[in-house]
């Protein structure tokens, strides 16, 4: 469960300052299936980024799992993100001069799984969002939704609890998208929860719950069924 | 005008070789506005920076404006690009560590333009963007749609004969894809050649002619109005 109360996150200082989150309160359930929206520069990505303990927030309290995520130094918070999270970024964030590969089998190294199934599911991560032709090409040597997608096959292999995913198919065709939107869909139906970031309203629309942000606020929060 | 005939790009060997291109012919004409669509993978970004002289091509003949591209050496070809074409990349390519404002202004200063005429013009296209409170923002203090906004402005403010767009909108929300698509327009009014990669049926909308790019070769060439 992911609990969220008054949330601020602020930037910058004197004139400069940016209020990306203004009071956010938010509370997710395990299996949950939440979509973000919002215009650009709203603080979904911003808000998704405390979520996936990857920052601090200002203001205002976070629990993940009743772990109150405000008390955990660095090496805490990366474990917690290794053992339960599954991260999705905007920029996918791929390891240069590695492997589409190498870039999904390094969540199972994290947790110590052994080379000859780590290389297996990394496989079949692949193939299940289509590059099964690609394993071995670098990120500079994939198309800009090849990339995306290896960031989505990274994000799945180790089966997370939480899966975190900004903009998952931006860069993508429909058919693309539409693997990418079974796989969540798979996902969900194994009772993992999901929280999506997404600008596209028939991506969204695949979510259980949506809330907008406007300005650092949740602006609007409705039930898709 | 742009004129390629029989483009083919081959990337790799061996058993590795990928055919990303495999026979593309195509005639752009001044004043122009053409988008290309097609699945991931499908050749689209290949196509884009062999048209604007970032590549060349393994086989096939590209002229621009009458001028053989394929003879050009590299100072050449950096002479013709920053001289006719303005580009607005996949992954945005902003200069890290750099304000919004530095790195609108570089085209302006590549062509030479004085420090004040230049101040004011990035600020206009930043303003036209909907950044005008972004300008000292470096790009990891921005949000991935307002650095895409920043790659848009930077691409249109030296007012370059030929734009070339791939997917300019992947990051947006409605409103500021409206933003971005109505500047688009203008350069059209303008009599400005416009080569557009997207991936949004609706954004290709905009366009006159659309053609669909499928395993490196065009698969449908069609008409808008
Ligand atoms: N440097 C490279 N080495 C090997 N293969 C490459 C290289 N660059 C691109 N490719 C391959 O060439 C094909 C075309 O890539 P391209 O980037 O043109 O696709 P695209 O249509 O722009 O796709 P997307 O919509 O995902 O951006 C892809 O299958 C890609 O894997
Ligand atoms: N490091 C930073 N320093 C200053 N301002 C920042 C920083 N990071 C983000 N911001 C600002 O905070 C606001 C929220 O950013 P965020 O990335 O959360 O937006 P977003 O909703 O994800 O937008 P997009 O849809 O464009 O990705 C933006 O206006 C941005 O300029
Ligand atoms: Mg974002
Ligand atoms: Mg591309």
């Amino acid at each position: 469960v992911l609990d969220l109360v008054d949330v601020t996150k602020v930037y910058g200082d004197g004139d400069a300052v940016v209020r990306a989150l203004d009071g956010v309160s938010l509370t997710v359930n395990t299996g949950d299936y939440l979509a973000i929206m919002g215009a650009s520069g709203s603080g979904k990505s911003t808000l998704m980024n405390i979520i996936g303990a990857l920052d601090i927030a200002t203001a205002g309290q976070y629990h993940l799992d009743g772990i109150d995520i405000n008390t955990l130094d660095e090496d805490a918070l990366s474990i917690v993100r290794n053992r339960k999270i599954g991260f999705i970024f905007q920029s996918f964030n791929l390891i240069p001069r590695t492997t589409a590969l190498a870039n999904v089998e390094l969540p199972l190294a994290y947790r110590g799984v052994k080379r000859g199934e780590r290389r297996d599911r990394a496989k079949a991560a692949l193939t299940a969002v289509g590059l099964s032709d690609r394993m071995h090409h670098r990120p500079n040597e994939l198309s800009g939704g090849q990339q995306q997608r290896v960031a989505v096959a990274r994000a799945l292999v180790a089966q997370p609890s939480l899966l975190l995913a900004d903009e998952p198919t931006g860069n993508l065709d429909s058919r693309a998208t539409a693997d990418v939107l079974k796989l969540l869909d798979q996902m969900h139906d194994e009772g993992r929860t999901i929280v999506m970031i997404t600008h596209e309203n028939d991506v969204a629309q695949h979510a259980d719950r949506v809330i907008v942000l406007k300005d650092g606020r949740i602006d609007e929060d409705r039930l898709n069924r």
